[in-house]
Order: C-alpha cells, then structure tokens, then sequence
C-alpha cells in the first residue's frame, strides 16, 4: 500500500491536544478524560474536550450536556459547548434521538470525527482533550493521521485482560510515534464504608506495574473503585469535591 | 444506497448461533459468553465460542488457549480448538505476537471474521456462541449480514452510561431484526466478606430494568461484582465452581 504522505493540519486556536486512550472498553477513559479536563483548567488553562467515541458517547452524560448546538454567525462553525468552563463536543450531540444506535461502519465514522475536528469552533483553548473509543481501530487511524497529537494518557484496569488490551492500546501509540504522558490504573481496590477493609476485586497482581516497567511508562497513579467516582449526573468528583485524595491524583 | 440482497449462508454444521452483545466495553461480555457456553453444555448441548473481537480478543485467556493452530487433512479449513469440550476460535490465535495491536480498518476486520466463520470446521454443533466487540460497527454489521442468527443476549451493568450504550446496542438488534432472549445484568453490588453488608458501586437505580420494561425485554437475572468471577488464569467459574449461586443463573 503507497504510504499517503498526509500532512497532519494543526486545529486553529488549539495549542495542544492530549488523547485518553485504553485499547479496553469500560475501564473508565470518559471519566479519567472529563476529570483531567477539570484539572488542567483548574491549573489556570483553557482546555477542551471532544467525544470521539461515536458508538458509545458518554462525554454528554458525564457532563450533562443539552443537545441544542449553535452555529456561528455566517453559519460556517459549529459553537461547542460549555460547561464548567470547558469548551465540549461529542457525536452524542449532533443525534436527534439519543437512543438510536449509530451503526454506521468505519469509512462514515472517520468522515463524522473529520466533522467535528475542523467544522467546530475550537479556537482559544491550551489544551484539547480526546476521549478515545476502545479498540485500535479506524477512529484512532484517522485522529493520528489528521492531528498532530502532543502526548496520551493511557488508562487501564488490574485485571490480565484488560492489561493485554491496554498492551495493544500502548502499542499502537508507539507505532504512530505518539508519546505516551503515562498509564492511570482504574477501579483498583474497593475500600468497605462499613468496615474499611480494602478488596482487590479485580486482583492485585500488579500486572499493569509490570507492563510498565516492560514498555518503560510511567505509572502516574491509581484510583479506588468508588462511589462517588460513579457519577452520571453531571458532576464529575474533580469538580464537585476539588478537595478529594482522587482529585489530588489528577 | 442501494440495499444488496444479500443472502445469509447458514455455517455447515452449525445449528443456532447466538450472539453475546452488549453496546458498552468492559461490562463483562467476554465472561458472560464463556460461562453460558459452559451452561449450555452442562445441559448436554455441542457448544462452539467465537470471538468476534477483533481488537480486544480476550476467549483465549478466559479459556487459557495456546495459539497453535492445526489445519484438516486436504488443508482447507482450520480446526477450531477443544478446551473443556467447547470448540474456540479468536482472532487472539491468529497473531504471532500477543502483544501486538491489530491497527486495521474496518474493511478488513470485516475480511477476517468471514474467514474466522467460512474457514473454521465448526460442524458438529447444536450453538455457535459469538462474543461480539463493544460498539455497534463494522462487525456487527458483517454479522448480521453473513449470518442467519438465532437470538441474541445482552449484557449490561447498573451505571447511567452504560445503559445508554446498551440501549443503542439493542436498538440497533431490533433494526437487524435479530431476536433478544433477554438482559443480564453484571456487577450489581459488591458484598463485602468481611463484613458481609452489600455496596452498590456502580448505583442501585434499577435504569436497567426500567430500560426492559420500555423496550419489552426479559430480565434474565445479575451476577455480583466477585473476584471469583473475575477469573483471568483460564477456569471460568461455571466450570470450576458449578454449584456456586452465579453458576446457577446461568
Ligand atoms: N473508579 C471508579 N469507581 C466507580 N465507578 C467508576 C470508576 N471509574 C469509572 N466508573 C464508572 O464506570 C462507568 C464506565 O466508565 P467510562 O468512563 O464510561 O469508561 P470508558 O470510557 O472506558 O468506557 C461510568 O459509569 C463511570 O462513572
Ligand atoms: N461480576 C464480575 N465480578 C468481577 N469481575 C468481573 C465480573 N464480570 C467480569 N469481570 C472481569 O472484568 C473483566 C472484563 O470483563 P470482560 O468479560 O472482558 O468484558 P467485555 O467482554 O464486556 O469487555 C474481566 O477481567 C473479567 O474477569
Ligand atoms: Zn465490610
């Protein structure tokens, strides 16, 4: 196959952008993107955040976003929205019906994150947040093509299955010659309210400290499988308690 | 677009096929279709496992599969793997390198699940069990177009974001007109050993069932959050606990 020279076009106003990617589904990339969001912003940035996950748009729910989008006045651009001071953008938006499926396959995704890369109106902002589908598939084939990425951060649960995603996940990321800022370990243990004793559900063989060490990443932190992690009603925990060890973390 | 008619060819030997899907990663797909294989099985049915993704192939580890492959006598089809009595076969036995991410797009994931469904020898079975990847793609598109399915199950667990996937998930079963048998839901609670009080960590606002009622959907029942069941070294627990309480929802 002729390799495409493709020139990578930077996003006007944008200066940085950062993808939370896995390789694993459900191990909490939403959520680490939305509160790491918070957290740069809270360090005085201006950041960003677009839902590139268009099978399974969650950005709109974790930030409890209305779908009514705007355009700009010569109706070239489409205004993002904001919420908590962050510009935001996600596929979940632009559906009329949020329970219909987008069963769309690769080559009309890849036209749609085109879409919401170039047609939104990003400018002003230090950072911009991608938050990533599971997989490595088209979606990521298409962002490491059209956007020159700064740098990922990589999220993973304990368990062995998760860890041999992640690998994969990580993998891809070198191969595109995407620097890798460091992995977060998710849902580690569960602390009981009652009597405080820590369970490690998912198990506590460290294999995801290994496969740092094996893949030289920098392991950047862990987080408790919690409740109040387990917010859907809008209001991520670096938001709502900015004082939290988990919000420290980030 | 011109809608192909395409006919569905039936897998030689093959009596039903039954897909294990979902909408949302890491909601425990994988495990679920391990453990009804088994189940089904247990009850003296022939029982083959598929797994159909592509990108996060996790049956081999479940089931502790090696990855060499035997091809029959005049070389035409592959013989699928034998462990505890079920047929196997991942797209995980194919690659050479583990750890090495499959960056493909979605054309030629599709070539390679045909390949995995026309060129394997799966005669001899009363089920065919398929673990579909999250999402609604590229793949369950080729499915539902290539195979004439059964039914379906669709797993899902408590937290808001997941059951908004999952309704997409099954949305878009109804629009392949695919059979749904019913819903589990996975890692409803937490109940701690030690002191033996249940956590709800991911919610308790029973979205899931509501989400049955509204779209006439049976509750087949939930499985705990249980380092039991989270079982990575190859023993599902319906295999290595058969009389636990999880064992006999299935
Ligand atoms: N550490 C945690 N403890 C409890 N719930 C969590 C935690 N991390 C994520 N969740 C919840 O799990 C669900 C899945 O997380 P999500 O961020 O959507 O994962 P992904 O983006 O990888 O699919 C969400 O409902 C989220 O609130
Ligand atoms: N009820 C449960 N309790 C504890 N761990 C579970 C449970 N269900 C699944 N797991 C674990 O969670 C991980 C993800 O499950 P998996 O079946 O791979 O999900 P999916 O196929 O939906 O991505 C696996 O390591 C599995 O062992
Ligand atoms: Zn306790």
């Amino acid at each position: 196959q002729r390799k495409k020279r493709i020139v990578k076009k930077p996003i006007p106003g944008v200066k940085h952008i950062l993808c939370v990617t896995s390789g694993k589904g459900g191990v909490g990339k939403s959520t680490v993107a939305v509160n790491l969001a918070l957290a740069f912003q809270a360090c005085g940035k201006k950041v960003g955040i677009l839902d590139a996950d268009i099978n399974g748009p969650s950005i709109p729910k974790l930030l409890a976003l209305d779908n009514e989008l705007h355009l700009n006045e010569n109706e070239t651009m489409i205004i993002p929205k904001e919420k908590y001071g962050l510009k935001c953008m996600s596929m979940g938006l632009l559906l009329d019906d949020e329970n219909a499926a987008v069963v769309w396959r690769g080559v009309l995704i890849c036209d749609t994150i085109k879409e919401l890369i170039r047609k939104v109106n990003w400018s002003g902002l230090d950072i911009l947040v991608v938050d990533c589908p599971p997989g490595t598939g088209d979606v990521h084939i298409t962002l490491s093509q059209e956007l020159p990425v700064s740098g990922s951060v990589v999220v993973s649960t304990p368990q062995d299955v998760a860890v041999a995603d992640v690998r994969k996940g990580t993998s891809m990321l070198k191969e595109m010659k995407i620097p890798i800022f460091g992995l977060i370990q998710n849902m580690s243990y569960f602390e009981c309210p009652d009597c405080g004793k820590k369970n490690y559900i998912f198990g506590n063989n460290d294999s995801v400290k290994r496969m740092c060490k094996d893949m030289s990443l920098d392991f950047l932190g862990e987080l408790p499988l919690n409740s109040t992690i387990n917010d859907d009603n809008g209001k991520p925990f670096v938001y709502s308690q900015p004082d939290s060890s988990y919000s420290k973390i980030f």
